[in-house]
């Protein structure tokens, strides 16, 4: 199963 | 007060047009140093940031005496700019506690001004921090060549999958009703630096990504010549449309992983 990543859950917040 | 005039409104207008699709409203940063902008879409799956160097050429006159943030809907932004002739030169300008962001037109022989105001919003984003880091895999490519390469896969899948070698670069799509690859080989003999493809590779990277958000990055392609992909394993690819006399516009698309 291949999932589509969240770009928030690679960057925190600054 | 705030006030930047650009010499190329076409500039400004590409910008703006490769956005708005993805990004409806967004917050320009302005500061001494320049402007930026950091959006992501409504599912959280890219990032677009936008550098704007004040001390490039592009400006002919920059001022900003304190940072302010303009809250702009992109689609109204993107109106207002069809306005302006190509060839215009545009100035932006806000007061310190802005509620308006003024656009001026100017026409290359001074013969028509044109003004316009739209409102501003607040807009409740919060700011990434994106780290400073070295990627397994840098691709330097035209981005016409990138532009056709997502455009031709994306006829039959939904993503690609991006394979970074010693010898090259592999694009690959496989779908319900077929499958497609692309080869791109680095090119050594090709006069022009633009049309050359290379690839700097510290570690092979293999990586899933959506084809909708790599098509809809590819409505930079007129800002730039050349596209850079930045890949880490099991993480975002960088998009890079380097702006001349400006800085550039970078998209950062999450992977598909196997979960």
């Amino acid at each position: 199963m291949i999932g589509q990543q969240k770009i928030s859950s690679f960057f925190r917040v600054a | 007060m705030f006030e930047a005039k650009m010499l190329q409104s076409s500039v400004l207008k590409k910008i703006i047009e490769s956005l708005k699709d993805l990004f409806a409203d967004a917050n320009f940063d302005c500061s001494s140093s320049g402007i930026t902008l950091q959006d992501m879409d409504s599912s959280h799956v890219a990032l677009c940031y936008l550098k704007l160097r004040s001390d490039e050429e592009g400006f002919e006159d920059y001022r900003c005496d304190r940072n302010i943030t303009l809250g702009v809907n992109l689609g109204l932004m993107s109106k207002i700019l069809k306005c302006a002739g190509n060839d215009d030169v545009v100035t932006l300008r806000a007061e310190d506690e802005p509620n308006i962001l003024t656009f001026i037109f100017d026409s290359k022989n001074s013969e028509r001004v044109s003004k316009y105001d739209i409102k501003l919003m607040e807009i409740d984003s919060e700011l990434l921090g994106i780290p400073d880091t070295d990627y397994s895999c840098v691709v330097k490519m035209p981005s016409h060549e990138f532009q056709r390469i997502c455009s031709n896969l994306s006829q039959l899948g939904d993503s690609v999958t991006i394979d970074c070698h010693k010898e090259g670069v592999d694009f690959k799509v496989a779908g319900e009703q077929g499958s497609g690859a692309i080869k791109l080989k680095q090119t050594t003999s090709v006069d022009k630096e633009e049309d050359q493809v290379t690839v700097q590779l510290n570690e092979p990277v293999t990586q899933s990504f959506a084809l909708k958000f790599l098509c809809a990055f590819t409505k930079a392609t007129s800002l730039s010549d050349t596209v850079n992909l930045s890949l880490t394993q099991d993480t975002p690819v960088v998009v890079e449309y380097p702006i001349a006399q400006h800085g550039y516009l970078r998209f950062y698309l999450a992977p598909k992983i196997e979960e």
